[in-house]
């Protein structure tokens, strides 16, 4: 077991065990910010973990990041990880996150596919949907980022059971989905929507389901503009700025789709950097600089979120 | 646990829309078990497959007689995944 935050490898990617040990050592070394809720279990009995931080009060309003939706883009719950870290030892150090911090919470969920995690470690490690049965097939799984209740079942999805890009038989099928449902909906007041995926250098924005321009469209591409400005600041990775729909392709389904839907304005995708040459198996050695880039992208939709209520 | 040996990942820069078409075609090839890693969208985008070690030259050869131009990104993908595989156990140790 890691016995310290400060002996844990963050340049290395980890099984679901060693960091869900590993986040009991962040809520044991922050009590005060950091708490570790059980949002519900995956479709394989495994628990479903946020990372909490908040500084107190009640149902404040909140940001959501997710990662690992697709379980085989391992940079992105390895950059979950690190951010978790940054978040947790920069409160009370950095001015601007700890002013967040006194009047917003922050949700992680930084294994939010923990069965497809798992099989991607234990059977195949180029899976990328969860491990429900459907019955009629004898291929598993769902995406469950087709699997929301926005366009389901449009255009970008696939209707095979035995595809990547297949939808489920129903929106919210899938229980990794539902219990993220069920937490955003409980609580009310969520006023950002970030989900974390991996490769190729995007920043996106809805809709996915429809190519047609959503009303806040104009100041979600300038957020986003600015943010990717600062990304590259670091090592000058470029990053491309817009809806799903216009830039990459229509999918429909989408997990910030439907957070735009039900209202949360501040929704974004990202897709993490690829070196050009290794696809979902970037090496190790680029975790950290991924995850640090990230972060000054990050933190700068975070501090528009708080400095523009809504 | 499933291997991967001989897999390749290849790059297509897309050049045209007429590329797109043809490799939303092989796409929709499922008996060649394709495993688009980025998806044949527009030309401004490169499109990465992994390609199964028995499929290759099938693939290869479409491609060639499409006169879609392509590069190996990664020749033998279990070797990648052996790496990442020992560098695992030794920071777990």
């Amino acid at each position: 077991k890691e016995r310290s935050t400060r002996s844990f490898d963050f340049g290395a990617y980890h099984t679901l065990e060693t960091i869900y040990s590993w986040m009991d050592t962040l809520v044991a070394q922050h009590p005060n910010l950091v708490t570790k809720q059980e949002i519900g279990r995956s479709y394989e009995n495994r628990p479903m973990y946020v990372l909490k931080f908040s500084t107190g009060g009640s149902k404040r309003p909140a940001i959501w990041i997710d990662a690992g939706i697709h379980s085989r883009e391992w940079v992105t719950q390895a950059t979950g990880v690190w951010t978790a870290n940054k978040i947790a030892t920069d409160y009370g150090r950095d001015t601007s996150l700890t002013s967040l911090l006194n009047t917003m919470d922050i949700y992680m969920l930084i294994l939010a596919n923990p069965d497809g995690y798992v099989y991607t470690h234990t059977n195949n490690r180029m899976w990328r949907k969860t491990r429900s049965k459907f019955s009629g097939s004898v291929c598993r799984g769902a995406d469950p980022n087709r699997n929301w209740d926005a366009g389901f079942g449009g255009p970008g999805a696939s209707n095979n059971p035995c595809l990547d890009t297949y939808h489920g038989p129903s929106a919210h099928s899938e229980i990794e989905v539902k219990n993220v449902v069920n937490l955003i909906k409980s609580h009310g007041n969520f006023k950002s929507f970030i989900s974390v995926h991996a490769y190729s250098q995007l920043l996106m924005y809805p809709h996915g389901y429809s190519c047609n321009n959503v009303p806040d469209q104009p100041e979600l591409d300038s957020v986003g503009k600015a943010a990717v400005q600062k990304l590259a600041s670091l090592y000058g990775t470029s990053y491309k700025v817009g809806s799903i729909c216009k830039i990459i392709y229509q999918a429909s389904g989408g997990s910030i789709d439907w957070s735009y839907d039900v209202g949360i304005k501040y929704s974004f995708a990202f897709e993490l950097r690829d070196t050009g040459r290794y696809g979902f198996l970037l090496p190790a050695n680029q975790i950290i600089p991924t995850a640090e880039e990230t972060w000054l992208a990050l933190k700068h939709i975070l501090e528009y979120v708080r400095d523009h209520p809504y | 646990e499933r291997v991967f040996v001989g897999d390749q990942v290849i790059r297509v820069n897309v050049q045209s829309e007429e590329d797109v078409q043809f490799l939303q075609a092989l796409e929709a090839q499922q008996e060649w078990e394709l495993d688009f890693w980025l998806h044949p969208v527009s030309p401004e985008l490169p499109v990465d497959i992994r390609v199964p070690r028995s499929s290759l030259s099938a693939v290869k050869e479409y491609l060639h007689a499409h006169n879609i131009h392509f590069t190996v990104i990664i020749d033998n993908l279990q070797e990648l995944l052996d790496e990442e595989k020992a560098e695992m156990e030794e920071n777990q140790m």
